[in-house]
Parts: C-alpha cells; sequence; structure tokens
C-alpha cells in the first residue's frame, strides 16, 4: 500500500476537495484504495456521503490504540473506495496524544493493520502543521499539496516544506513531495497567472500539469454527499481531476 | 479596551481579510485599534504590509512571557491601527504553551499592559480550536465569526459554538458572539443563497446585514500589503466591509 498525504497548513486551498475527488477517481480506475480523514472537521467523511454526527468510531479511536484501524474502515457507496472517517473526538486527540509515548507514530503503527488491503490510501489533513498533521506525514510514502491560485497561499509553502524536512530527518526519511496541484484557479484573474508562474519556477516538474478550475460543481457536490464524477462527471471540475487522477497513478506506479 | 477574536476553525473563510480590513476602517473612524495576529501563517502582518521575515520579536515572545506586549506593538502605516506581529516562532507554541501552567490565559495577561492604550483590539485566530484560539477567546470580550457561503463552512459551526460555550463556563464568562459574517457571497450560486438562509434562520439577528461579497480586490490587495481601503476604496468588497465596520461599531458602542 502506497501512502499520501494530502497537506497544507493554509486553510481552504482544496485538501479536503482533491483528497475525496483524487481517491473516488483511483478506486473508478480500478484501484482498491482507502480515504482516511484525519481533520476534525470531517469534511471528508460527509463529502464521501457518511454522516458523521452517526460515527461511532472514527479514526480517533484508532490513534489511541482503543480499536484496530481494520475494524472501523468502511466501504463507500463508491467503486472501491473505502473510508475511515473522523469525528468531533479528534478535536481532543491533539491534547491527549501530547502526553503519550511515540506519539507521532501512533497512525503509522494503527496503519500496520492494513497494509496488504489497498493499493493506495490517502489522508487528508487539518489546515495546520500540528501533531495529526505529523502523525500523518510520519505514515506517509508522499505528500501532495494542493495551492490555492492566491496570494496568502503562497506565503505558507516556505513553512511545509520546512515541515516536511524535519519529518524526514526525525521520523520518517521515505517521506518525499508527490507534486503540487494548483487549485481554484481562474485564468481571467492576472494574480493567479502570476502564482501559478511562481510556483511552477520554483517547483519545475513537481507542479502536475491538470490545473483545478474554479468550478461550481466542485463546491455543490459535497453539499450532496458526493464525488464530483458521480455529481457531475461532465463539468470542467470533474475532468481536471480525473487528468489529475491519471498523472499521479503514473507517479504512484512509476516512481 | 474592547477585544474581538476573529475565529472559525474552518480554512479560508476569509478570518484574516476581515481582521485586516475592519481594524483598517475601524483606524480610519478614528478609533485607536490594535490588530494581534494570533496566526503562525503571519498572512495578517504581511496583509497590513509588514514583512514577517524581518519580525524579530512577536506575539510568539509575549506569549511565552520572554517579553511586555506593549513593547513589540508597532505603528501600521495606516490611521489609528498599530500591529502585533506573528512570525514562525509561534509555530511552536502549542507544544510549548501545552505544558505551563495557566497556559489558557497567557495571552490575557500579556494584553494587561496594553489595556489602556486603545479603543478596541481585533484577534486574526488560526483555522483551528487549539491553545492559541483558546488564548484569544479567554482574552476577548467577543467572538466575530466569518462563515463562508458554502457547504464545507456550515458543516464546522456546531463545533466552534461548542468551544465558545466550553471558554464561557471554564474560562471567560463575559465571551459573547459579537456576530456572524457572510463572506465570499456570490448571488448567483444557488448554494450559496440557501447557506445565507441557513445561517440567517439559526442565527437570526446575530448575522449582520452587510455580507461580503466575492470581490477579485480582496484577493489581490494583500499581495500590495494593502488593506482594501487603500487599494481600491471604491471596490465592492471595500464598500461591503465599510459598512460591516459601521455595524461592528453600532455593535460595539451599543451593546
Ligand atoms: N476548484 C474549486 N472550485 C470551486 N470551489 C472549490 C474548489 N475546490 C474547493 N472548493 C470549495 O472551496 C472550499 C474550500 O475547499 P476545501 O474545504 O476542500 O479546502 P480545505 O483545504 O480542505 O479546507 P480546510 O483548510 O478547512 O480543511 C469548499 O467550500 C469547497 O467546496
Ligand atoms: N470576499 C472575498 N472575495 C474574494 N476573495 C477573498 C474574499 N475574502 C477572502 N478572499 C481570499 O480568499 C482566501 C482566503 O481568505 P483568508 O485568508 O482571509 O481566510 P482565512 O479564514 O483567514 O484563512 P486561514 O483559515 O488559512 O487563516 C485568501 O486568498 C483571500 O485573499
Ligand atoms: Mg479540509
Ligand atoms: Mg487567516
Amino acid at each position: 500500500m502506497k501512502i499520501c498525504s494530502i497537506s497544507n497548513q493554509k486553510g481552504g486551498v482544496g485538501k479536503t476537495t482533491s483528497s475525496v475527488n483524487i481517491a473516488t477517481y483511483l478506486g473508478k480506475m480500478g484501484y482498491k484504495t482507502l480515504l482516511i480523514d484525519l481533520d476534525p472537521q470531517g469534511n471528508a467523511s460527509s463529502g464521501i456521503g457518511l454522516n458523521k454526527y452517526r460515527i461511532d468510531k472514527s479514526i480517533y479511536h484508532a490513534l489511541i490504540g482503543e480499536i484496530d484501524l481494520v475494524d472501523i474502515v468502511r466501504k463507500s457507496d463508491y467503486e472501491n473506495l473505502f473510508v475511515v472517517p473522523s469525528n468531533r473526538d479528534l478535536i481532543g486527540a491533539e491534547v491527549e496524544l501530547m502526553q503519550a509515548y511515540s506519539r507521532e507514530t501512533k497512525l503509522l503503527s494503527a496503519l500496520n493493520s492494513v497494509q496488504n488491503d489497498f493499493d493506495f490510501c490517502f489522508i487528508d489533513c487539518p489546515p495546520s502543521l500540528n501533531l495529526l498533521t505529523v502523525n500523518a506525514l510520519t505514515a506517509s510514502d508522499y505528500i501532495l499539496i494542493p495551492v490555492q491560485t492566491e496570494y496568502y497561499a503562497l506565503e505558507g509553502i516556505s513553512e511545509l516544506l520546512n515541515t516536511v524536512q524535519l519529518v524526514r530527518e526525525n521520523l520518517n526519511k521515505n517521506l518525499s513531495i508527490l507534486g503540487i496541484v494548483l487549485t481554484m484557479f481562474d485564468s481571467r484573474n492576472n494574480l493567479a497567472n502570476q502564482v501559478v508562474d511562481e510556483v511552477r519556477s520554483y517547483f519545475k516538474d513537481k507542479v502536475f500539469s491538470s490545473i483545478i478550475p474554479r468550478n461550481v460543481k466542485l463546491s455543490e457536490s459535497p453539499s450532496h454527499g458526493e464525488p464530483i464524477l458521480v455529481y457531475d462527471s461532465k463539468s470542467r471540475g470533474a475532468e481536471a481531476y480525473e487528468k489529475l487522477s491519471e498523472e499521479i497513478v503514473a507517479r504512484l506506479n512509476g516512481v
């Protein structure tokens, strides 16, 4: 199983939208895929159609060792896609894990129980560089970084790279950057084009060639609990995530 | 000095954009205003024109008691507006404060040193319900909640209200909700209109009547380090924040 964290501490850049939609496309392509919701907000869980208020055991219970992760994996309504949901219990995980031994490797150990069950695993991270995100990066082979094509989104990248470096040096020497995906792009907007140029010149071929456009269908689909390939597979948002998913598979298989 | 936190754990909903622009309009109206950047990303600091890489002492140093807050207050380029900047040191604050005595009231104590120097103080919070946000809420008279007119943004509100309640019961019985501000509104979008209706029916007159439209000038202004009233005071974004700021002052003075 190859594991990829989808992470950026800047808020609202498309982490959850990317996690849900990439995982669904990989499932459709025939890869057995696991989506882990590591954000206390539980957006990935509801974006994939779960009712987070009816979730009894979540990723929180696997992190604190109360239950095996394999026992909380649920089949989603979508082909080859399985989910480990989050719920509000996760809010307390940060404080509780702080005191624990090997607090950074709780998720890594929990994932052992499903290591041979899936081809790929994607982890939707919260908007911070906290212990939950460090757990995700420590457990991952790769990080995928969504970058919104806006000014504030550029500012946080160097901090994120610092954290990736620290995790690689201290906790997980395998961690590498799978790529950067540019999101919510509006080609009519000068600033957006400048951000694309800047990110491309800095990250070069690490930047995926598929850019995700700002597309209202992408923001509507979670209100129906459906990924974009089900909600509106002909939309510009769906086509962009499909192309991106093909690029991702090529990198995951060929890397 | 009346203190207001601008907080919502959902990422990218307009916390920083609101903090920077409300604080600037209140300064222009003649109120001596302090803006505190409590987000390690430092977006409010750069949005108001500071270069966060040249910031030596930040809010971090006041939180850990290394320096008095009054000694790190800086005059901004804008009328009656002063800033306490953030920088990357703040990333470590969460872990360091965890072990400290009275860890939730560090900001409250730090603000004592400027209590009589300003009319209003606004605190830009990070996208989480962590110790930094709890410090902000514990130090505040009010919370202002920006809510993006999108589906995922609705999901987190009940959690935020839970946290406000817990802070009120355990740490700060004065804390009250100043109001809800709807942001990034696109009137042509069905979902956005549904979110407005839902928020209005739940929060009733706590919702400010001024709604902030999605307006490209608002996302361009931080790349020039300028608030909207300087970057483009005739834009729809500027007019909306001006009207909102008048409503805020009315509530702060009349409450
Ligand atoms: N390409 C897009 N076009 C239009 N809307 C989008 C797009 N991608 C995401 N959105 C919407 O923008 C908002 C932010 O996206 P999302 O919640 O996926 O970001 P996030 O990084 O996961 O946020 P958080 O930091 O809170 O976890 C959501 O309301 C989502 O529906
Ligand atoms: N009304 C608006 N119209 C258009 N763009 C906006 C508007 N408000 C904010 N933005 C842009 O949307 C992005 C998110 O806004 P902002 O950074 O203020 O949110 P935030 O809640 O502070 O995010 P974080 O959770 O990361 O702290 C920024 O790039 C900002 O420039
Ligand atoms: Mg998310
Ligand atoms: Mg912000």
